[in-house]
């Protein structure tokens, strides 16, 4: 474990408490895409398929049933809740993302490190988590006023991977044959989505005005 | 093996 990486988990973390406090505290899902939450289900399923085969540490086993667990209650929340799900936007939430599953996992069995289950469904969910935001995005591109609670989410969101990458860096020179080129090139694709994201937000965080994105 | 220690990540 180094800095950078238990950064880049504390950040992750914080994104999703940022989403479940704006679904619990205002009661609403506006503005938040239903499918980049049921791709992000399907990620960590896929990729925690060890959670009860190999034990690492506490820490790992506790931060993989955060993960599972409070993506599937959001999804749970915004399909499920009675309030909830009223607010959210059914019709800007058009992104096809079954394309993103298939194409990942199409991926998956192309580019892989061996040919077997656990280690396809687990670069099936590198590739699915690198592409999972762009629902989201696309939403935001398209609902143009974005509440501050959502944006501070595509944030954070956002920067843990480019934690990940400065870890991946920083353990490249620090372990002799530390190599994980799948999460690495598709952390580098996944953060990219964001850059434009970053600059808007920027923008929006110097003016201190209310983030607009060109839709 | 190398591919069992890239696997402590989240």
């Amino acid at each position: 474990m180094n800095i950078f990486r238990f950064a880049g988990d504390m950040t992750h973390l914080i994104s999703i408490v940022v989403l479940l406090l704006k679904i619990y505290a205002t009661k609403s899902c506006s503005g938040i895409s239903l499918k980049t939450q049921e791709l992000y289900v399907i990620v960590f399923l896929a990729r925690y398929l060890d959670l009860f085969t190999d034990f690492i540490s506490v820490y790992n086993t506790v931060m993989k049933l955060v993960f599972i667990g409070s993506s599937l209650a959001i999804v749970w929340c915004m399909r499920m809740h009675r309030a909830v799900k009223r607010t959210y936007d059914k019709e800007l939430d058009t992104f096809r993302h079954y394309f993103l599953v298939l194409g990942s996992f199409v991926l998956a069995l192309l580019l892989h490190e061996k040919f077997t289950f656990q280690e396809i469904f687990w670069a099936f969910s590198i590739y699915l988590e690198a592409v999972a935001i762009l629902p989201q995005l696309v939403m935001l591109q398209r609902s143009g006023n974005v509440d501050n609670l959502t944006g501070q989410y595509v944030f954070f969101l956002g920067a843990y991977r480019a934690f990940y990458i400065l870890n991946w860096i920083y353990r490249f020179f620090t372990e002799p044959h530390f190599s994980r080129w799948i999460a690495c090139l598709s952390g580098l694709v996944q953060t990219a989505f964001y850059a434009d994201f970053f600059y808007y937000y920027f923008i929006s965080w110097k003016n201190n005005a209310k983030l607009q994105l060109p839709a | 093996s190398i591919s069992a220690d890239v696997k402590d990540e989240l």
